[in-house]
């Protein structure tokens, strides 16, 4: 299962819709500083479910809509989408019928929330489900953010036994 | 469970040794309990770069805790995989030899994971099989372009 | 006294501004008393970056955040200025633009201030006088060597 | 007044006697990690009267002393020594009198602690006394360690007065 895409709209400073071609195993996502690179970061996990706005930079879930800038106003809305090429893989377990899995999700200014799975709407609990045992779930390693790595040489021998914990 | 939680401890810190050797390119490392009950006991990183004394991380330079935590990402990592790992900006205080070991190592666990990395370092860009350029020409948007490998690390020679 | 930290507080607010814009070429930012009563007060850091909205340091991007307390150092040095200036590895989230900005910063300043500088960052090397090289031929033992800064940028071009 | 050499013998791992010229405006330190940088930040930090041994990355004072090596017995003792050129400043105030500074502290192994200012042993509230309102003093901005730069960012309005309040 590899990610080959990743679409945004909307979400944070990727306002115009935007497409980001990943298909490959080693990709370097560069550029100057506040450009937008962690921003993608925090699109990834959101559209794989997260609820707590803290894990994404914000205080208020709504706040990675994009909220305006000198020449635009802010978006009425926000969407993410990671489309998965399964074809190369060997198809097995959650996400053996797909060939290809698109996953989406969109926030508009009002708060309706939603989740699509190859274009059908579905329940976060679905998306969570889908990924459960990937090692893409919430308490996984797939997502280093910056400064994670500063928090883990600073863990007190607790905080380190409990993430062995969580991790059992 | 006392019998889950060991079981994860071994392995990890099997992991986490080799990982710390592989970035190294040598010496140990271990995530030690600390007491002999294991579900309240602590953990703690012991970390020995090659040709320097054991002891425990916060002992070592900038550079060495920040590669000995990627080790150890690396280690949670291959307990329970992902199709992807994404890593932002883990190589910042690293320097060249030590970012050589890290592009090198995600080079080859990029054989059976996809790796999405964020850097600054031109050893880490030059390493990738693909680079995506972010920029931000509006003012507060973000657009994408795509970079040729090669080019990019000639652009990114500094300009002295 | 309220008067003596009302004082303080108006000079390190015009020399963090100051310094601000001198590091990011643009913006503009203040250390903001949070309160009537400064004595019980709270400082919070507000930081516009060039052609972004003004906001707490806390939304910024994680080089952003790095070159705005790099500014609240310098400004805080200004009110209290001493011989010289160590920096130890402040450079290490900044990208190419930014570290060159910082750089010619340190030179400017440094007709006054010396300052001795630790980076792993060429541009900062390149816009150096004087290099001094820290080896560890020997295990566990430090020793130092003189470097010439243009054969060291040359040496230090990524081996790609 | 300028700095032109820092010698050190003994300290953390430059145990054998070496002086490091940085007699210009603007010095670079480079090499790789863990080679010792900021372990001769640690030795400025010390010879100005440093005793928090956590400021130098230090558990007890006697950690700073060379604690030996795969090939070498840990060292009898530590010094480190400031050596500032006076010449080419205008001379006034404390420092007026001199022309070449030399600030000296010795730590041994048994726990013997000396400082000397010119040769000649002095306590270390005469060192402190030297460097009052300078800048060097115990508040003040010149030294800033490898991780400051971090916990600036993450400081709590009420800390961030009471950095204020301290340089008031
Ligand atoms: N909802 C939003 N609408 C518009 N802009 C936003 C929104 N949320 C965050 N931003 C902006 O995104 C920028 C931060 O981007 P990001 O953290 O991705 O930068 P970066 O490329 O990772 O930089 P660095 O290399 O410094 O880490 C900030 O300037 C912030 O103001
Ligand atoms: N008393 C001591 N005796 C011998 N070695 C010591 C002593 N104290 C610290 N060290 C060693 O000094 C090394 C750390 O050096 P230092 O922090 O100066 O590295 P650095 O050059 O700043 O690296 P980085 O670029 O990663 O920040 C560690 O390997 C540590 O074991
Ligand atoms: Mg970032
Ligand atoms: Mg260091």
């Amino acid at each position: 299962m590899r990610l080959s895409r990743i679409r945004l709209a909307g979400f944070k400073t990727f306002v115009e819709p935007t497409v980001i071609a990943v298909d490959a195993p080693f990709v370097a996502i560069v550029g100057p500083n506040g450009c937008g690179k962690s921003n993608v970061i925090d699109a990834v996990r959101w559209v794989l479910g997260e609820t707590r706005a803290a894990s994404m930079r914000a205080q208020t879930m709504s706040d990675v809509i994009f909220n305006g800038s000198a020449e635009r106003k802010p978006a009425a809305r926000a969407s993410v989408e990671l489309i998965f090429d399964n074809l190369s893989e060997a198809r097995v377990g959650a996400w053996a019928r797909y060939e290809t899995l698109s996953v989406k999700r969109i926030l508009t200014r009002e708060g309706e929330s939603s989740y699509w799975l190859n274009g059908q709407r579905v329940r976060r609990r679905d998306v969570l489900d889908l990924f459960l045992g990937t090692g893409l779930g919430p308490r996984a390693y797939a997502i280093i953010e910056q400064g994670m790595v500063n928090r883990l040489i600073e863990a007190k021998p607790e905080e380190l036994r409990h993430l062995l914990e969580e991790a059992a | 469970t006392r019998e889950a939680l060991q079981q994860t401890h071994r392995v990890v810190n099997r992991a986490f040794s080799e990982r710390f050797s592989q970035l190294f390119g040598g010496g140990q490392a271990q995530l030690a309990l600390t007491g002999d009950e294991i579900l309240d006991a602590g953990a703690q990183i012991i970390a020995q770069p090659p040709g320097k004394k054991n002891g425990t991380i916060q002992l070592l330079s900038g550079g060495e805790k920040a590669l000995t935590a990627i080790a150890l990402v690396f280690a949670f990592f291959d307990l329970n995989p992902a199709p992807f790992c994404i890593l932002d900006e883990v190589d910042a205080p690293l320097d060249d030899a030590n970012t050589q070991r890290y592009a090198a190592l995600i080079r080859t666990m990029a054989e059976r994971t996809q790796f999405l990395v964020i850097t600054h370092n031109k050893l880490t860009m030059a390493a990738a099989d693909r680079l995506v350029g972010v920029t931000m020409r509006e003012q507060g948007v973000s657009r994408t372009v795509d970079v040729d490998v090669e080019r990019a690390v000639q652009l990114a020679q500094p300009a002295v």
